[in-house]
């Protein structure tokens, strides 16, 4: 593990650019929320609003725990509630001159990191794949 | 990152014990496998059977998949279906003496990697956090 060439690669070299990430709109309904979850198959993908802007991330369990009532699972809060209103907010943003290092730590409890630029737009993801590839190549 | 030590380090002293992961059996309901789930929180867990031997792995959005249908989502499958209908079985499974070498190049593409003794019994989960903090301590 050659610490020196793994800590040197760059974000924007191994982060998966943000058309190629599944995402949902802030406004959007649960069960339309659901279907893109389902349908790609990810178990959590960002939130962003008509400006491209990060707001936070969406999963299955998240809407699964909003609609399991005491009796019933009530589905009918599929239509009636919105995804901005369950999301998960407290997520980790990175820039994309962060340090790999920086990342590391971070991807430690979070299976994927957004990147934004100094806007705030969104730009992507980084991975924790992504960085278990160059781990193999540098072990 | 001094690869001599990382590599060197034992499996079983990254993973989660067996009474530690949550887990369903083969004949439970998808509907008991959601309310697992989602009680959770977690993505997927495995699938076990009475004696304690692993059969596969189930997760909220392949539950999701079983029940979409086309004009609308199939509540009733949720207690008709049993999770061996349709869990995933293209699980790696590894041993207690497997080394981590060979659990990085696995960890590439599965969040965690089912662990098994010599009788093929359920022994834990080795997982990506568990890996990437030993990689961030030889950063
Ligand atoms: N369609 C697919 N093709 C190949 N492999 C697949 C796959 N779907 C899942 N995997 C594998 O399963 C891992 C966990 O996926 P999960 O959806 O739980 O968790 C994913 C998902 O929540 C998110 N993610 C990854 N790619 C995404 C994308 N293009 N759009 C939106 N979210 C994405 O990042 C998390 C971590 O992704 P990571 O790649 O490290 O890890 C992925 C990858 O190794
Ligand atoms: N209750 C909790 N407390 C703290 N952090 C939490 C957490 N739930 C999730 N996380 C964090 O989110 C990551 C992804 O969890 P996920 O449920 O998608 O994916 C998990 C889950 O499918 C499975 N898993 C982890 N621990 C488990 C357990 N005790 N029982 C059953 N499955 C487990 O292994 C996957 C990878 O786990 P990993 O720890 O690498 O990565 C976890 C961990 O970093």
């Amino acid at each position: 593990l050659h610490s020196e060439e793994f800590l040197e690669i760059n974000i924007q070299d191994l982060m998966i650019p943000s058309e190629r990430v599944a995402h949902v709109q802030v406004k959007n309904s649960l069960e339309h929320a659901l279907l893109v979850l389902t349908k790609s198959g990810y178990s959590a993908i960002p939130v962003l609003d008509p400006q491209f802007k990060l707001h936070g991330l969406i999963s299955t369990p998240l809407i699964m725990d909003a609609i399991l009532g005491l009796e019933r699972i009530e589905f009918e809060k599929l239509e009636t509630q919105c995804v901005e209103e369950i999301m998960n907010q407290e997520i980790p943003r990175i820039q994309i001159d962060s340090s790999l290092k920086t990342c590391l730590s971070l991807l430690i409890d979070h299976p994927f990191l957004c990147v934004e630029n100094k806007e705030g737009l969104f730009e992507g993801i980084l991975t924790r794949r992504a960085v278990l590839i160059q781990l193999n190549e540098n072990a």
